[in-house]
């Protein structure tokens, strides 16, 4: 029904209903009280309407994030489709807030709504854009840490899409690994 | 079922269309 709706309205339809929810730092607050739902949004007109609305992720202050998750998919480890799942993740220098990080973040979405991943799109849950003074970090959430062909599959697409050189590796952590261990020791499962 | 794929070129010409 939804799909003839947004046909009739002359709109592109999406496989999946995405939600985008903003996180702010306000450290009174607990944290699920600093994570708001922005929106939802099923078609690609609605998608770039507002893609177009809202603040490029390079002028969020530090401390914010972005995140974009199929509905029903809270932005959490903690929710049941991700408790098992896990991230690829791009952590970015410093200087790359201005040259890298919203182009990134644009082609990290594309990627999402165009459900770009072939037979494994169905293993994304979302993605997440941290703004923090240490440096930025974008990740791609996936449900299933030990389905590694599909775990690998997505990385090597979403490498490409980054236009990341070969050169360049990138890591997929499980959450039940990083949920027990501060950042940057969480153990890397994959790499691509 | 059949799956609703867009590339980034059809995405991002539907970004620019009035």
């Amino acid at each position: 029904q939804e799909l003839l709706l947004a046909e009739s309205l002359g709109k592109h339809p999406l496989q999946n209903r995405w939600a985008l929810w903003f996180f702010k730092n306000d450290k009174s607050k607990v944290w699920q009280a600093n994570l708001r739902l922005v929106t939802k949004f099923s078609t690609v007109e609605d998608f770039w309407a507002l893609y177009s609305h809202i603040q490029l992720a390079s002028k969020l202050t530090s401390g914010c994030d972005y995140s974009l998750f199929k509905d029903g998919i809270e932005p959490m480890w903690e929710d049941s489709q991700n408790k098992r799942g896990g991230r690829w993740l791009i952590t970015l220098a410093k200087q790359q807030r201005h040259t890298e990080l919203d182009r990134f973040w644009l082609e990290t979405l594309l990627c999402l709504i165009g459900e770009m991943f072939d037979d494994y799109s169905d293993e994304v849950c979302g993605a997440v854009i941290n703004i923090r003074a240490k440096g930025d970090k974008i990740a791609l959430w996936t449900r299933d840490a030990e389905n590694q062909e599909g775990v690998t599959h997505i990385g090597r697409v979403y490498k490409e899409h980054l236009g990341l050189s070969q050169k360049v590796t990138i890591g997929y952590q499980a959450h039940a690994d990083t949920a027990t261990k501060s950042g940057s020791l969480a153990k890397t499962k994959f790499v691509v | 079922g059949t799956r609703i794929i867009y590339d980034r070129k059809f995405l991002l010409e539907c970004k620019n269309s009035p």
